[in-house]
């Protein structure tokens, strides 16, 4: 998955 | 990561404790809504489905764990521990929540950053999170005698979302192609929801009287 996918926060 | 970010979550973590150790310790969950639990575990279902597909960080990983963890332990508390189920008063938590979720999850099929179930399932988690404390806000407003720990924790779960909104600006300065305007806007509409909670806490806190909300 590209970076843009991943979401980060919790 | 940040400081206002960290800040958030940290918030978010000590307003879980603050839930389980009176539950634990008390044995009760008086003031407390089942359904904005059992609303606060599906938020934390749907939005960690990545738990095991992407890693970002031990931090990360651990707080997911925790987060689901507890929100499914005090659900599971509050409906099956033979002492604190006597406490809680089914009458008073009558807040219909599944008209929240269907509601939320058709806005996420409409709205969402990429139409993939993944990606549906986590838009739908942050609608989720914004109404949960409604059933909540809903019981203190009829119990009206709020106590200590119910107070602290309502107050906890909504400073949180207000630190996130800070990390949103500091990062959408700091970070070039930070936009995520539905999280923004479904963490600003949560965040109004507890502005008269936050006012009568504040005021009890500065008059110190014992916090009650208008009926």
């Amino acid at each position: 998955t590209d970076e843009s996918d991943v979401h980060d926060e919790l | 990561m940040n400081i206002f970010r960290l800040a958030g979550d940290m918030t978010h973590l000590a307003s879980v404790l603050v839930l389980l150790l009176k539950i634990h310790t008390i044995k009760s969950c008086a003031g407390i809504s089942l359904k904005t639990q059992e609303l606060y575990a599906l938020v934390f279902a749907t939005r960690y489905l990545d738990l095991f597909t992407d890693y970002i960080s031990l931090y990360n990983t651990l707080m997911k764990l925790i987060f689901l963890v507890s929100s499914f332990s005090i659900v599971w508390y509050i409906r099956h521990h033979k002492i604190v189920r006597r406490s809680y008063d089914k009458d008073q938590d009558t807040f219909r929540h599944y008209f929240l979720v269907l509601p939320c999850f058709l806005l996420a099929l409409v709205i969402n950053e990429k139409f993939t179930v993944k990606e549906i399932m986590w838009t739908f988690s942050l609608y989720l999170e914004a109404v949960a404390i409604l059933p909540q806000l809903v019981l203190l407003q009829r119990t009206r005698n709020i106590d200590n720990l119910t107070g602290q924790y309502v107050f906890l779960l909504g400073a949180y979302r207000s630190l996130y909104i800070l990390n949103w600006i500091y990062r959408y300065f700091t970070e070039p192609h930070y936009v995520h305007w539905i999280t923004w806007i479904s963490g600003l509409v949560q965040t109004l929801l507890y502005a008269d909670f936050f006012y009568y806490y504040f005021q009890s806190w500065k008059n110190n009287v014992k916090l009650e909300l208008p009926a």
